[in-house]
């Protein structure tokens, strides 16, 4: 699965 | 959520906004360089990938939505429905100079080496520069309409905004993106030449026209 690190700014 | 990162974002949103309005009421896209809005597409699509795996909040899948939809809604106007009045012959900056680099970077240069981050580090890298064909084409034309100049002042105003977003996310909560910084002020940089014409010209009444 696409793991990657949440960014919660556009 | 700051107050520097919401002006941020209604800049952004004004900005985008501005043109799409432009381009629908005045039928033309004349002055606007297409390979910038294919790039800012491009920004959007590799960015907002987990829109539908990453709820975050009702604001930020609506605006990633909204921002995506006007994107292809502009390069659909530009290169579809008012094709004829699209300038190809000033929108010539080669786009694989910028796609090309900004990809191998985002591989070499990431926080997390899996396909969804690979690929929102490249947006990152490519929005800095995905202005530059606007740029270019405004200084091979030696002018820009003055609602193309408030376009790239909304739009510029909000990559700026967020560096002081940025500034205050670091003393409140101890966040800091240092790809996103260092990207962000990159592009900010570039248009400060714009900026300076933009406030000495455009506020005074004046035409933007860029010395020959």
């Amino acid at each position: 699965g696409w793991k990657g690190t949440t960014h919660d700014e556009l | 959520m700051n107050i520097f990162r919401l002006l941020g974002d209604l800049s952004h949103l004004l900005a985008i906004i501005i043109l799409l309005l432009k381009i629908w009421r005045t039928r033309s896209c004349a002055g606007v360089s297409g390979k910038s809005q294919i790039l800012f597409a491009l920004v959007f699509t590799t960015r907002y990938l987990d829109l539908f795996t990453n709820f975050i909040s009702m604001y930020n899948s609506a605006m990633k939505l909204i921002y995506l939809v006007c994107s292809y809604a502009t390069v659909f106007l530009m290169y579809f429905k008012f094709k004829a009045t699209y300038d190809s012959n000033h929108d010539t900056f080669r786009m694989e100079f910028l796609v090309v680099p900004v990809g191998g970077l985002a591989f070499l240069v990431n926080h997390d080496f899996t396909p969804l981050e690979i690929l929102w580090t490249f947006s990152i890298y490519l929005e800095a520069v995905a202005i530059l064909p606007q740029l270019f084409m405004i200084s091979k034309t030696g002018e820009a309409e003055t609602i193309t100049s408030h376009y790239l002042f909304a739009l510029g105003s909000y990559r700026a905004l967020y560096i002081v977003n940025w500034v205050f996310r670091f003393y409140t909560e101890g966040f800091f993106d240092l790809i996103a910084i260092v990207a962000g002020c990159v592009q900010t940089i570039l248009y400060c030449d714009f900026f300076y014409l933009y406030i000495t010209k455009v506020l005074k009444g004046k035409q933007l026209t860029l010395p020959a």
